[in-house]
Parts: structure tokens; sequence; C-alpha cells
């Protein structure tokens, strides 16, 4: 059934939940669907695991649509799922990568605010938590991690767009893959994928200072590029967050970076320079397709440097 | 559901200091109901921001008076809400 599923398609959350059990199904013994929690509203959060055997092997966690209307995240993270399922056993470099090292996919980390895009409000990207003695909802899923939170580059207003939350991990959608990443212990790569800008980041945000490994980080960002764009010219660039766009505290890959997660990376998607958040479905192939190569590089270097 | 009939989505080409300053001031003006697509202000990357409708003529007023160059990226941002929406809607009939 898998194969009659539209990739080149935007779906609902019910749609792309529906898939998740579809691609499972199809394929048992490779890919379970971890529940790591709820969301605000009571809506499921659930993570793709692919893994071969081995108990709390080294893991590598690729999440996408924490900004609820960056659709071609969401659309981009269906079309990768069912990459890796029907590339296992077939790709020697994802077979191996498998034999060794499990792969967490999470399609959907905002589910409250991807639902209220679809029902309410296309252009929203928050969470939808209720703010206390605020009319406005939600926090910034981006700026509530507990790296530098509070600091610069978000807002204390509940109205803002970059609103940080009330406390780091406030956001029961970030504290559930906080709880995960932290009980696993085992994580060796943290990727987390937004659109759009055609970037390729590694920390800091909350501060221009320069992580220990930036040099392995950026070569490693250089390399994954080139992969990407070779298939279809698609320009990047690669940098720190806080370098290549701004200071930006509370960022999921700073604390992944500082609990000891080195290879910590996030992903803006492209920019036809036309459409920002309202890409074109007809975009969503080709968009998926060179972020896989990029990917798929950035994996097969963490499988190959253990650490 | 929130419509965005006649909002546009302006792309912003800041030139200066003081241009990246006086947007980077509106940014923070929750009020003022601009919604920055993009974060972050330098002379080496556009700002796209989707402008309200009721407040097209005066932020294009205010980008003008301030020689900040600008291009209209999106003429209707609800035309193409409209067009996503009817797409899915097609494509949706076609899975069933």
């Amino acid at each position: 059934k898998t194969k009659s599923f539209n990739f080149a398609a935007y779906h609902n959350l019910e749609t792309i939940y529906a898939f998740m059990d579809t691609l499972v199904a199809s394929h048992p013994s490779l890919i379970s669907k971890v529940n790591i929690g709820s969301s605000y509203e009571n809506r499921p959060m659930y993570a793709l695991k692919f893994s071969t055997g081995g108990v709390s092997r080294p893991a590598i966690w690729v999440d996408a649509g924490i900004h609820a209307r960056e659709w071609v995240t969401q659309a981009s993270a269906v079309w990768i799922a069912n990459k890796i399922a029907s590339d296992y056993g077939v790709d020697p470099s994802v077979t191996s990568l498998l034999g060794q090292m499990d792969i967490y996919l999470m399609i959907v980390t905002n589910p409250d605010g991807y639902a209220f895009t679809h029902t309410s409000n296309r252009m929203w990207r928050k969470t939808r938590s209720v703010n206390a003695g605020s009319s406005c909802r939600g926090a910034d899923p981006n700026r509530n991690w507990d790296a530098g939170f509070g600091g610069p580059g978000a807002s204390k207003d509940p109205c803002s767009d970059s609103y940080h939350g009330p406390y780091a991990n406030s956001e029961v959608e970030v504290k559930n893959v906080v709880d995960l990443i932290k009980g696993h212990g085992n994580f060796k790569s943290f990727i987390s994928i937004h659109s759009y800008s055609q970037l390729l980041m590694y920390p800091y945000g909350y501060t221009c200072t320069d992580v220990p490994d930036k040099s392995e980080l950026h070569a490693v960002g250089t390399a994954a590029i080139k992969e990407l764009t070779s298939l279809y010219n698609t320009r990047y660039q690669v940098g720190s967050i806080c370098k290549i766009i701004y200071q930006a505290s509370g960022g999921s890959i700073d604390w992944t970076y500082n609990i000891g997660i080195k290879y910590s990376f996030a992903f803006e998607l492209r920019d036809t320079g036309f459409y920002g958040f309202l890409l074109p479905a007809n975009q969503i192939l080709p968009t998926a397709e060179e972020t896989w190569l990029g990917l798929k590089y950035i994996m097969g270097y963490v499988r190959d440097h253990p650490y | 559901e929130e419509l965005f009939n006649g909002d546009q989505v302006l792309r912003v080409l800041p030139e200066s200091e003081d241009h990246i300053q006086a947007l980077k001031e509106l940014e923070e003006d929750v009020d003022s109901e601009l919604d920055f697509w993009n974060h972050g202000f330098s002379t080496e990357r556009p700002v796209d921001i989707r402008v309200p409708h009721d407040s097209l003529y005066a932020f294009k007023d205010f980008l003008m008076e301030n020689n900040i160059p600008f291009t209209v990226m999106i003429n209707n941002v609800q035309e193409l809400l409209d067009e996503e929406r009817a797409e899915m809607v097609n494509n949706e009939g076609l899975e069933r």
C-alpha cells in the first residue's frame, strides 16, 4: 500500500499517522512505532524506530515539523521514512548503517500545531499551549530547550512567534523528546529539519562562540551539502546558527550538543525564492530526494566515526 | 479559520545597518502583526515578511521612506492557500 501513497502531496495528520502504520506493517522486522508521549492537546507523538536488533544500540535522531507551518519538512520526512525502509537490504550504505545503529525518525514533532495549520491557521508555527495571563497561545518549540534558555533571539512575549515559553522544556512536545533522548542515553547524532532558507547549521545558536568540534562539523556539513547539491544544484550555506543566521537561544541542537551528541545539525530546506512556507507540492519530491543525499552522508559519517 | 485575503509576502533587501535596525524594531513590535518568515537580518540575505492586507500601504510607505528595497514575493497569500487546499482535496479524491 505504501506504493499507492502519494508522496508528492501534502497530507493531514491523520493520513500521515495512517501512513506510518502502513509502513510499519510492511516492514515489521525493521520498523516500529514508538509513542514518546502526548502533545498538549493530547495527540500521540510517534517516532519511527528503524532497528535490526540489539539493545540500546548507538542511534541517530531525525525530526521534522517542529515548526508546524514548514510543511515541506513533514512531507519530506514521510518520503525519507519510506526511502530508508525500501533501501535497507538494497543500498549498502543504509544496510551497513542499520547493521550497527538505530534511526529514530519523528515526522510530526508538533502535532497540535500541524493539525492547527490544516484547520485554522496555515501560518501557525508554535505549539498550542495556553499561556497563563495571555490570550495568545503557544511557545516556539525551538526556543524552549535548556540551552541558553531565555537568552537573545527569543521573546518573552507570549504573542510573539519566537516566545520561549515560561521555562525550559515547558512545552510537553519538547519534554517528550528530551526525556526520550536522556532515557536512551546512546544517541550519536541529532538532526532537526526546518524550512526554509537552504542552510545546514551546527551549534551554537545561543552564542557565537565556536563549539570545540567546529572544524569537524563544518567539514561534515560541507561534504553533506556537496552530496545534496549534486542532484538538482540547490545551493546551501553551511555554518553555525549564530553566525549564519543570528543569535537564537533555546534551540534543540544546542542542547543535544551540550549533552554530548556531537553530530548535531539543523537543516533549513529549499526555498525557490517565490513561495517560502507555501512551497507547492510539486517541489516535495525533489526537496526530499536532495535532502536524503545530505542526510545519508551525515549518517554514514556518524556510522564510520564512533565516539 | 484564519484567512489571508490580500495579504502579501514582501522580500525585503536591507542594504545598511540602519535598514537592519529598523527591521529589528518592527520585528520586536508584536502589535505590528508583521509575520517575519525568516529571522536574522543581514545585508547578505533577504527578509521575507507576510504583511496583512490592512497594513500593506503603510508598510510599503515605510520601506520607501527609508529607501529599503523590496519585491513582492507572494501577491495574495490566500490565493496560494486556496490552490494548495484544492490540490489536497483533489489528491485525497484520487487516493480514495
